[in-house]
Order: structure tokens, then C-alpha cells, then sequence
């Protein structure tokens, strides 16, 4: 070990296996997440023969899809063991164990983040029985498409459409233009053969708006794209240049009316509509990965600050006292100013992302039990998360990798491309300028309803209680 | 009311900005639908202002929300962990005081000898952590196989991983590339 990181250890004044410990939830928790990373790299997966910064966008792609299913495998026989449930698919894959193996992300990440969560949350029991048993064993690979050319977080404007077919009891999928075709979605391109499509349902000749349909894209057997079903890849990007975002379009493709997912709204066989008891309910998949994401974004920030720290006890630099050595750069303070609020930021996002999620799993029971009072408080909060986590993450990481100086932008350190995984949230999954207009609608609402003297909601109570204004 | 320079007060502080920047949004909106415009055009024509009373709300929950769950952990930790706990509370929240002077300034009744107070209490917190830097990292217990980075590897041999990093390049695997010969040699003889 370099002397100048060891006498950094040697200093520490706290017991940093407490702090380890803590952190995990416990020492029971730290014991199963090294026994899942033991697991995981004991297969050698991040091993690569050639450094594939190096490879083609093609082969970089032919493998992440070896490694992802490598690491499926690994899974697998975790499930077989300890039969953890999700546990093992989030911690190994969504976690940062998936992006150490999957640096530049997954081609099956949206199978496991939103086409299971997907159908768990919108499909009916019996299509639930019938689709995610093979979701889960990976004889279908799904994928989650929403976005299209011409429209993002804006989803009332899209336009893919499924018109409702009573003779044949079949809807018929069309993109009627170039912007309606989906655009974005991981693994979509060349991965998945099964997607979730969000499109404006029309029956009885009434719009209905949007709703989510399964679509089977590709023969299972051949993979080939299935009949009226136009699809490919969008091409490079910044990063996340692994996860085969996609584009499809539709020429009246034809499923059957149960590839509805039916949990809240139904058509029934006669072409009959039966609304949800509320049109927030379709937006359930974007809520849990915007909570998902405020995590994630803890992952790359420790990530990116471990990796600025301990460079910067080891670099030393400059020689402010005439005939003393070069300080480490980590003693000049504009330094830690860049390093220890990256610490600090990583622990409250943290418990900010615990309590999120616990509030998130309290709405959403509450919402099976037909509560829908607490559903636009959480989606206020998750949008303005999503986009502060998102946004402070990719500043962090950037201002981490300028800690490092030219060696920070070397590819090497791991920088750049942490950079990349944490810059593109703050882009999916609504850009976060429009995310914090959405919670702007809900604080305006708020601050009417304090003016009327009505009570509000536990994170916006404050709004009646504080008073503002500049002492003369 | 008066200013508190604790984190208490800060965080108080935070809900003052994002509740004022809400109340100004509301009444700016108002106003410029009293001039003629639709809704929909005075929302447009605040959305910057809305946007940063959203973040600023955001702020406010965030700040709130650690410094509580702190709170109910750090009587479960040692006490040397405690500190370091806390102190990494106390600069979150003193940080995003000095990033936010400006709003403060706006909705709050602090002072410019609280904020000479609050950059001495920032700087005297960088100094108190300094120590337990590595320390602090280390606890994110991140295995190198998963950082992947040179920069960042637990034995700190950075230089010596840099290059051998730098030995897998691919134009490393040859003396000479074949580009010497097909164009640099002739360009630099004139031939090209």
C-alpha cells in the first residue's frame, strides 16, 4: 500500500468498519452483500481480454450482452440458494456490482427496472400469473417504451395509437408518423423480443388516452422482428453506450385485447371502456425508477469520491514552503472543499433515498387499498429528487474528476464514464427541468390550499407554518 | 424572525427561501394575469422562478430529512463515529448555506457578520474532517473490482497502474503503426 494512503488509515480517528456496517443496514447485511460480490466476481465476469473502451460500438454491445447473461446466471444460482426474491436482482444488477461488470450499462437493465416492475404494478392477476414467471426466468426479454421521437415527458402527446378492433376482439398498434416512433428505450434495439408500449387506447371511436400494451416485437425462436414491427438502434451516445437503446415504430400490428394491461383500466370485449379510479395510476413504473434512481445516484457519487480521495492523498503537488516536499493535494483546502462535500452529499442522499423509499412502499400499499390521497405528494417528490439527485450526482462526479487533474480524464480512472452513467439521469426519465415544474404545480397548489386555510400534506406543511421576509 | 446560525436555523432558513419562492411564484403569476395574459402564459412567464422554488424545496426536504435520520441514528454509534456523523451534517447543510447566500439574503434575516461566521464554521468543519478523509471512503467499501479505476485503487499504487492501463492500448501492441508508411512518410518526403 502507498505510505501516504496507509498513514492516512493509520490517523483515521473512528472505527470504519461501524461506519461499513451502518452504512449496509447492519453486519448481517455487510456479510450478504460481500458474500453477493464474492459470488458475482469469483466467475471472473469483469475480466476482459481486450479493455472494451478499446472495442467497436458493435462489439461493445455483443458483449454486454455475454455479460449480462453471465451475470443472469449468477443470479440464478443466487436465487436457487438463498431464494432472495428481487433482493438479488437489485442489489446485483442495479446496484453497483451490475455497473462494475456492465461499465457503460446493461442491454437487460430496463427487463429487471421496468418491464418486471412494470408488469408487477399495471397487469392484472391473471396476466401477472401468465407473464412474470417467464419475465423472471428470462425466457422473454421485455423492455419499457414511452418515449417517442416527437414527444418525452409530455406523455399526453404522444401518439403511437391502439384502436380497439371488436370483431377480431384485437388492438391495432400504429405509429401514424416519424415522431410517433418510440424512442430510447435499453435493450429495445436488439435485445428484447417483448415490450411494454404506452399508447393512446381508442375504442367505440373515443380516445381514452394513454395506456400500456405488451407487444411481442420478435420471433422467439429466430429473433426476427415480427410483422408491421420497425425496429433498430439510435446509435452512440455520450455513455450507456452498452444498454442498446432502441427505436420502433408500428404498422398496424395486431395483439390480442388481454396484451392490455388491465390492473386499473379494462376494455371489455365489446369495446366497452372501464375507466381506473385514477389516471396517475399509469404512471407508476416512472415513480419507482425515479425512486430507484435517487440510489443509484448515491452509488456513483461514493464511487467518484473514493476514487478523488485517495488520489489525492497520493498525488502531491506544488511547494508552497520554500525546502519542504511537495504537500498532498488532499491537505490544500480548496481540495477537500471539492472532496468532503461529495462524502457528506453521498450519506444524505442516502437517507434521503431509505425514506423515500419507505414512503414510496407506504403510498403504494396505501394505493392498493384504493387511497389515492398521498399519490401527488409522492409524485411531487420524486420529480424534485430525481432531478436534484440526478443534477448533484453528475456535478460531483465532474468536479471529482477536476480534483484528479488530466489524469481524472483518462478513461482509467473510471471517471469519465461514471460521468456518463450519472449525466444521462438527468435526462431520462423526464429531463429535470421539466420534473421540477411538475413539483412547481403541486407547490403552487399547496401554497393556495395554506392560503385557504386548508391542512397540508407532511413534506409541504412547512409552507404554513415558516414566514419569510427581510428584517428591515 | 430572526436569524439562528445553528443547523436548526438554517434548515428553518431553507423553508423560509422555498416558501417564499412559492409565495412570489403564486403572486407573480396573479399579477401577470391581471395584465391580460392566460394562465398558461403567466406560468410560462414564471417557470424559471417556479423551477428554483421547486429545487429550493427540494433543498429544504433534503437538509431536513438527513439532519432528522441522522439524528435518530447517531445515538446507536459510538461516539467517534458519531462525531464524524454529525460533522458531516453540520457541512451539508453549512455548504448549501454559503451556496445559497443569495436567497437567504432575499427571504431570511441573516447578516453578513452570520455569514463570516457561517464561512469560518465551514472551513473550521474542512479541517476537522481532514483527518478522517480516507477514512471516510474507505467506509463506501468498494471493492477495486468494481471501482475499476486506476486513481482510486485501495494500495494507492496510482502511477504504476496508470501505466499499465496505458500499456493496453492497442497501439501499444506495435514499434511503428502501418499509418507511418502509408501516410506520414510520404507526406514528410513530399510524396503525399
Amino acid at each position: 500500500v502507498n505510505p501516504d494512503l496507509q498513514r492516512e488509515r493509520d490517523k483515521c480517528t473512528f472505527n470504519v468498519t461501524e461506519l461499513i456496517n451502518l452504512i449496509d443496514g447492519g453486519v448481517q447485511k455487510t456479510e450478504e452483500r460481500k458474500k453477493q460480490e464474492d459470488m458475482v466476481l469469483s466467475e471472473g465476469i469483469h475480466i476482459e481480454d481486450v479493455p472494451s473502451e478499446y472495442l467497436s460500438h458493435k462489439e461493445k454491445y455483443e458483449l454486454a450482452v455475454k455479460k449480462a447473461c453471465l451475470l443472469f446466471k449468477v443470479i440464478r444460482k443466487m436465487q436457487e440458494e438463498d431464494n432472495a426474491g428481487m433482493e438479488n436482482y437489485r442489489a446485483v444488477l442495479g446496484g453497483k456490482l451490475g455497473s462494475a461488470i456492465l461499465q457503460d450499462g446493461s442491454p437487460l437493465t430496463l427487463h429487471y427496472v421496468m418491464f418486471i416492475p412494470t408488469l408487477m404494478g399495471q397487469a392484472s392477476v391473471e396476466q401477472q400469473v401468465h407473464w412474470i414467471g417467464r419475465a423472471f426466468d428470462l425466457n422473454i426479454i421485455g423492455t419499457y417504451a414511452q418515449t417517442e421521437l416527437g414527444h418525452g415527458t409530455f406523455i399526453r402527446g404522444l401518439e403511437t395509437t391502439a384502436t380497439y378492433d371488436p370483431s377480431t376482439k384485437e388492438f391495432v398498434l400504429h405509429s401514424p408518423t416519424l415522431t410517433a416512433y418510440k424512442w430510447w428505450p435499453g435493450g429495445l434495439a436488439h435485445t428484447a423480443n417483448y415490450c411494454i408500449v404506452m399508447a393512446q387506447l381508442y375504442t367505440k371511436g373515443q380516445c381514452h388516452g394513454i395506456h400500456p400494451f405488451i407487444v411481442q416485437l420478435r420471433d422467439e425462436e429466430t429473433h426476427m422482428p415480427l410483422k408491421g414491427i420497425k425496429i433498430g438502434e439510435i446509435g452512440v451516445k455520450l455513455g450507456m453506450n452498452g444498454t442498446n437503446n432502441g427505436f420502433l415504430g408500428f404498422d398496424h400490428v395486431r395483439i390480442p385485447r388481454e396484451h392490455m394491461l388491465m390492473k386499473n383500466s379494462k376494455v371489455l370485449e365489446d369495446g366497452t371502456y372501464v375507466n381506473s379510479p385514477s389516471s396517475k395510476l399509469a404512471y407508476g413504473t416512472m415513480m419507482f425508477v425515479r425512486v430507484v434512481l435517487v440510489t443509484d445516484m448515491c452509488n456513483y457519487m461514493a464511487k467518484a469520491v473514493t476514487i478523488a480521495m485517495r488520489y489525492s492523498a497520493v498525488r502531491r503537488q506544488s511547494q508552497p514552503k520554500p525546502n519542504e516536499p511537495e504537500p498532498q493535494i488532499l491537505d490544500y483546502l480548496t481540495q477537500q472543499h471539492k472532496l468532503l462535500i461529495g462524502v457528506a452529499s453521498v450519506h444524505a442522499f442516502r437517507l434521503n433515498a431509505d425514506w423515500l423509499w419507505n414512503m414510496y412502499n407506504n403510498v403504494t400499499a396505501e394505493l392498493d387499498a384504493g387511497d389515492l390521497e398521498r399519490l401527488p405528494e409522492l409524485h411531487a417528490l420524486s420529480c424534485c429528487l430525481k432531478a436534484v439527485s440526478t443534477a448533484d450526482a453528475a456535478e460531483c462526479v465532474e468536479r471529482c474528476r477536476l480534483a484528479c487533474g488530466g489524469h481524472g480524464y483518462m478513461l482509467a480512472s473510471n471517471l469519465p464514464s461514471t460521468y456518463g452513467l450519472t449525466t444521462a439521469a438527468c435526462t431520462y426519465e423526464g429531463e429535470n427541468t421539466v420534473l421540477l415544474l411538475q413539483t412547481a404545480r403541486y407547490l403552487v397548489k399547496a401554497w393556495q390550499q395554506a392560503a385557504g386555510g386548508n391542512a397540508l400534506t407532511p413534506t409541504v406543511s412547512y409552507i404554513a407554518t415558516v414566514n419569510s421576509g427581510r428584517r428591515l | 424572525p430572526p436569524w439562528e446560525n445553528t443547523i436548526e436555523g438554517i434548515i428553518k432558513g431553507f423553508q423560509r427561501v422555498a416558501a417564499g419562492k412559492i409565495g412570489l411564484c403564486v403572486s407573480n403569476i396573479e399579477k401577470r394575469q391581471n395584465t391580460g395574459l392566460s394562465y398558461e402564459d403567466a406560468w410560462n412567464m414564471t417557470s424559471v422562478q417556479l423551477a428554483s422554488a421547486s429545487e429550493a424545496h427540494c433543498r429544504a426536504i433534503l437538509l431536513y430529512t438527513y439532519y432528522t435520520e441522522t439524528e435518530k441514528i447517531v445515538n446507536t454509534v459510538s461516539p467517534a463515529l458519531r462525531q464524524v456523523l454529525l460533522q458531516l451534517v453540520d457541512l451539508y447543510v453549512v455548504y448549501w448555506a454559503l451556496q445559497r447566500l443569495g436567497d437567504l439574503l432575499r427571504f431570511t434575516s441573516i447578516s453578513e457578520k452570520d455569514i463570516d461566521e457561517l464561512q469560518r464554521w465551514y472551513e473550521d468543519l474542512l479541517t476537522k474532517l481532514r483527518p478522517n478523509a480516507v477514512g471516510l471512503v474507505d467506509a463506501f467499501d468498494i471493492r477495486d473490482e468494481i471501482l475499476r479505476s486506476a486513481l482510486g485503487a485501495y494500495d494507492g499504487r496510482v502511477y504504476e497502474r496508470l501505466m499499465e492501463a496505458a500499456l493496453r492500448s492497442p497501439l501499444n501492441a506495435e514499434p511503428v503503426n502501418s499509418s507511418f508508411h502509408k501516410y506520414l512518410k510520404p507526406f514528410m518526403q513530399g510524396k503525399l
